[in-house]
């Protein structure tokens, strides 16, 4: 994919950075989750754009944010089961 | 507690405009 730069994101306005970004993330995400990588995306975007860049620049901590995100929606996940079983 | 966040969190879809935690009904 083309690869996305801070210059080409400031650019942008507010709106449009949050949907260059997750058109950056997704396809990453989605080679490791399939399944929740647009929830996981979503969550991602809740960081701050700043934030984002370095992870765009630093995969580490890209998915060692993406481990936190998927370890907070299964979480989250397991309490709405166990919400709607009772 | 009435469980009103099982829309969280928000899916992004490449082709939809992002609007983040505005797109949950409350």
């Amino acid at each position: 994919q083309e690869p996305l730069t801070a210059s080409m994101l400031t650019s942008a306005p507010p709106q449009e950075q949050k949907q260059m970004l997750g058109k950056w993330l997704l396809p990453l995400i989605q080679a490791m989750h399939p399944a929740l990588a647009g929830k996981i995306t979503g969550m991602l975007l809740e960081i701050d754009n700043s934030e984002l860049l370095h992870m765009l620049e630093c995969p580490q901590s890209l998915w060692s944010k993406v481990d936190e995100a998927v370890a907070m929606l299964q979480a989250h996940q397991a309490k709405e089961a166990a919400q709607k079983a009772v | 507690s009435n469980g009103s966040s099982i829309n969280w969190p928000p899916e992004f879809h490449p082709g939809v405009p992002w609007k983040g935690l505005q797109n949950i009904d409350p």
